[in-house]
């Protein structure tokens, strides 16, 4: 049937939702491997810290929605978890066959990657839905207060963190449909046109280091 | 992907990008 801009979206829901149909919110196989191959098992942290960030997620979005939608919030999240454990997998395995190693150890027991791919997992989920909602002419809904960057500052993450799993996602999961690539395209330029330049952004720092370490580390002379 | 552009070089991948490599 023709495709009217509500059922676009929800199609697009429903893709969504069938993406992640075989994908649980539990660690899989292929991913307690690596975790085992890992010279410290990150195992334990990472559902820690799932949980951790999803009592937060549901409390934020209540807040943001409404109470009575703290139910819709753990739904969401759930599917973000999918998601994130999906990517997870598929970026290990890409990066075993480009660096020839089965040890992730520091990139595994590194918190500031897991969340920030936990929360683009999530940002794919809120864009999906809050895509649906503007498609469905209620621009003025509390839904659009969730758009991006919203799940920065419910995970107090920096952007630039944020930005560097962008990549790396959109390569690890061909299922995304170019509408969310487009607008995950849109958040990398959002940060590095504004947010990453924020006064306590580690952006800063990083060039101030750069700085110090002198012009011998100059990758590319002014002229280029 | 003609909706985005891809940056990273051939070399580089999250690993790098966490300091992880």
């Amino acid at each position: 049937p023709p495709q009217t801009p509500i059922r676009a979206a929800m199609y697009s829901i429903q893709q969504l939702r069938g993406e992640l149909t075989s994908a649980s919110d539990q660690p899989s196989g292929n991913l307690i491997v690596y975790f085992k191959n890992c010279t410290v098992d990150p195992s334990e942290e990472i559902t820690k810290r799932v949980e951790q960030l999803g009592q937060i997620f549901c409390q934020k979005f209540a807040e943001a929605v409404g109470q009575r939608c703290e139910g819709l919030g753990k739904e969401r999240f759930t599917l973000g978890v999918q998601l994130y454990y999906k990517v997870m997998e598929s970026m290990l395995k890409s990066e075993e066959k480009r660096l020839s190693v089965q040890n992730f150890s520091k990139l595994l027991n590194n918190a500031t990657f897991h969340t920030s791919l936990l929360a683009c997992a999530l940002e794919v989920v809120m864009a999906t839905y809050v895509g649906n909602s503007l498609k469905n002419g209620n621009e003025n809904g509390n839904e659009t207060d969730l758009c991006f960057p919203w799940i920065l500052d419910v995970f107090q993450l920096y952007a630039f963190d944020f930005y560097k799993v962008i990549e790396s996602f959109i390569k690890a999961e061909p299922t995304l449909k170019h509408n969310m690539i487009e607008h995950l395209g849109r958040c990398e330029q959002q940060i590095m046109e504004s947010i990453a330049w924020k006064a306590d952004s580690p952006l800063f720092e990083l060039l101030r280091q750069s700085r110090e370490e002198g012009p011998g580390e100059q990758a590319e002379p002014p002229a280029t | 992907s003609p909706d985005y552009h891809f940056g990273l070089e051939e070399h580089e991948g999250i690993s790098e990008l966490f300091d992880c490599d």
